[in-house]
């Protein structure tokens, strides 16, 4: 109904759920979303970031949501 | 550990730009 997929809704969720204050790794994501591959992972990371619902932080490889505080 | 000042900086930058992404694509859905 957001008008995300399946994929994306999950990788959101789990990157909103994550209280550091640096975020959660690409790493951290792919841990935790075994059942999804690495690409799949990478391309909701890319997608997610172009419409803004997420952002990194300390590098390139960490990412929090914008709507979790 | 806690981040540094120039961290926090970096990251709230990013923060506000994404917010303004956001702003942006909803704008262009409606």
């Amino acid at each position: 109904a957001n008008g995300l997929s399946a994929s994306q809704n999950q990788v959101l969720r789990l990157i909103r759920s994550c209280p550091d204050p640096q975020g959660i790794s690409i790493q951290d994501l792919k841990q935790r979303l075994s059942g999804m591959s690495a690409s799949v992972i990478k391309q909701a990371v890319e997608f997610l970031s172009n419409e803004g619902h997420i952002f990194s932080t300390i590098d390139e490889d960490h990412f929090r949501s914008t709507d979790n505080d | 550990g806690s981040l540094t000042a120039e961290q926090q900086r970096r990251i709230e930058e990013n923060r506000q730009r994404a917010l303004a992404r956001r702003a942006e694509r909803l704008a262009h859905q409606k």
